[in-house]
């Protein structure tokens, strides 16, 4: 910011900026950085009970998963987000240039596993199914 | 139902029961979960029988199933630390076949329920009910297993004796036991002494069946002595119909999905 925002008398501006930093008070900062530890990219837990969906008549196992999901954002610097990729990196660049044209990398699963689902179907056969890519093991900025 | 069915994160590390939700909301968050659960409504069973060997073949195999650590896929345990290895005899080209498996359905016998104008004993006759069978599904294997335990009598001691599978072919509808032929599909000279399931191979009869229901007579299983004598699978220890729910003959299929599926709607 300081490259593209450079005052022709550099000096002064940046003394500018560094008293309106000054200004700021260490509680504010505080809530800053409580605020951006909440938003940081990561995985959040998510629990869907079938159970208490009332299930239990047909679903015999399991009682429910845990999907997960990723949320947060991935936002400059990006070294210090979870599971960075390379081309995060590029991507932010690219929008701290254009932040109106391309969009910051995007909180998203890094790793996805497989649950299965042991339930009757109307006959009382018994079907056990495996869905692929159904719970995030791990979040990252992509 | 009270509760809440989706559990959210607070942010303190915990997770907690996630706002009351309206009965319509509630009942879109059902839909949405069976339409990713590939289901267009929620099964209703009559009954279930948790106990059967049908079942507790899948719940051993469910809870013998551990993640790959590359792929993130769900694979039978290779330790066999689950049980299902040794209680269903469970082989290495059965775990190959589990392990590419989608979905695996387990049937149990209606046959003694069924057919009650045909002149064969009704214990041993096995229906299985493929109606509920995905279409879209490929099918890898399907198989039939009787179980052997302890003989009463001593026939093993003298002579072999022999269990024959056969499928009930009929014309459409056909159930008089004049029209009904019967298509060996798989025999074993039983092992004097041996204790645990007998697997037999019964992909071509459910093939046909999946195709044309109307064929499905279902199979016959018939004990006979070294003399060609018919023998009741009980006096060799064969479980049958009539015999303890946890050893009752079943069939179970498995599936692979044919081609990726259109992403759902929703």
């Amino acid at each position: 910011l300081s490259r593209f925002k450079r005052s022709p008398n550099g000096k002064r501006g940046k003394k500018k900026r560094n008293r309106s930093n000054s200004q700021t008070s260490s509680s504010s900062l505080k809530d800053y950085i409580q605020k951006q530890e909440f938003s940081v990219c990561q995985k959040r837990n998510l629990y869907v009970s079938f159970r208490d969906l009332g299930w239990q008549d047909w679903i015999i196992a399991p009682d429910g998963y845990a999907a997960f999901f990723c949320m947060g954002i991935c936002s400059f610097p990006i070294n210090s987000q979870m599971n960075a990729t390379n081309h995060a990196i590029v991507q932010t660049l690219t929008h701290l240039l254009e932040p109106f044209l391309y969009p910051k990398p995007s909180c998203a699963p890094t790793k996805l596993n497989s649950i299965s689902v042991l339930y009757f179907d109307d006959k009382q056969n018994v079907n056990l199914r495996k869905y692929s890519k159904m719970v995030a093991t791990s979040c990252g900025c992509h | 139902p009270e509760h809440s069915p989706i559990y959210v994160d607070n942010h303190k590390g915990q997770t907690v029961a996630g706002e009351e939700i309206s009965d319509v909301d509630r009942a879109e968050i059902q839909e949405d979960l069976l339409l990713l659960l590939g289901l267009h409504r929620r099964p209703r069973p009559a009954f279930q029988e948790v106990q059967s060997s049908a079942p507790q073949f899948l719940m051993d195999i469910y809870n013998s199933m551990v993640d790959d650590e590359d792929t993130g896929d769900l694979k039978l345990d290779p330790e066999g630390v689950g049980s299902a290895w040794k209680d269903f005899n469970i082989t290495t080209v059965d775990k190959q076949v589990i392990d590419e498996s989608d979905l695996i359905m387990s049937f149990i016998n209606h046959g003694s329920k069924l057919f009650k104008e045909l002149e064969l004993p009704r214990s041993q006759l096995l229906w299985f009910d493929l109606t509920e069978v995905p279409m879209d599904e490929n099918q890898l294997d399907t198989s039939l297993r009787v179980y052997q335990g302890y003989a009463e009598d001593a026939l093993f001691d003298y002579q072999s004796v022999t269990l024959r599978i056969f499928q009930l072919i009929g014309g459409e509808g056909e159930t008089r036991p004049d029209d009904i032929q019967l298509k060996e599909v798989g025999a074993r000279v039983l092992e004097p002494g041996y204790v645990g399931w007998l697997t037999f191979n019964v992909s071509s009869a459910a093939d046909l069946w999946r195709m044309f229901p109307h064929s499905n007579l279902g199979l016959f299983m018939e004990v006979t002595s070294e003399g060609g004598e018919q023998l009741v699978p009980g006096q060799v220890g064969l479980v049958d119909a009539y015999g303890e729910q946890a050893r009752q003959p079943f069939m179970t299929a498995f599936f692979k999905q044919q081609q990726l599926k259109r992403p759902l709607p929703r």
